[in-house]
């Protein structure tokens, strides 16, 4: 899913 | 990536090698909370499953990694390697009272319901209040030693950091999470009566004890 929040944070 | 978040993840680094280095040379995992450990075990582990789903950056992945396993390591030394020192009296800790809200929570309160999102949104739950079996630990024992101390305020300094790294984020990228700030500053908020103590007793060569 593109809406999705990005994780980029640990 | 900005200076907050880097010192953030720093800290935690740090944490983790002061613990395992304290049990390693001491060949002694007293006063540390094997409840907590587990329970941050479980949390790397729900958050990091998008290791094999989610490529972020070499940094992202070497960190994940790295997290997972000390997690177990930690959890290997202390109920295995060394577990004649660990201090399973003390640390009564009922874990269910954390657990049961944190999952009832996640399955209520999250970005989307689906399997990879509600164990994200656990484990971020879950991080804020793991540090409850430890802090009652130290207050039930009235103590704690300096190393402990240290580390506590490692792992407390870095949620800490990361508030910082969302307000700059929020100012530079417009980008904020809302789950992760609300849990993250829960976090911090747990720390702040041992953060009065560790400056006003440890940082002065004192041992952290509490009043009787």
């Amino acid at each position: 899913d593109d809406d999705a929040p990005k994780k980029d944070e640990l | 990536m900005n200076v907050f978040r880097l010192a953030g993840d720093m800290s935690h680094l740090l944490a983790i090698i002061i613990l395992l280095l304290k049990i390693w040379k001491t060949r002694s995992c007293a006063g540390i909370s094997g409840r907590s450990q587990l329970l941050f075990a479980l949390t790397y582990t729900a958050r990091y499953l998008d290791l094999v789903t989610n490529w972020v950056s070499l940094y992202n992945t070497v960190m994940k990694v790295f997290f997972i396993a000390t997690s177990y390591a930690t959890i290997y030394l202390m109920y295995l390697k060394f577990k004649a020192t660990y201090d399973s009296n003390h640390d009564t800790f009922r874990v269910e009272f954390l657990l049961l809200p944190v999952t009832i929570l996640a399955l209520v309160l999250n970005h989307e319901f689906s399997f990879m999102e509600i164990l994200w949104t656990f484990s971020i739950y879950l991080e804020a209040v793991a540090i409850l079996p430890q802090l009652f630990m130290v207050s039930k024992t009235g103590e704690a030693e300096s190393i402990t101390s240290h580390y506590l305020f490692a792992l407390g300094s870095y949620r800490l950091l990361y508030i910082f790294n969302w307000i700059w984020r929020y100012y530079t990228e417009e980008y904020y999470d809302l789950i992760a700030i609300i849990a993250g500053v829960v976090q911090t908020v747990l720390y702040c009566d041992f953060f009065y103590l560790y400056f006003t007793k440890v940082l002065k060569g004192k041992k952290l004890q509490l009043p009787a």
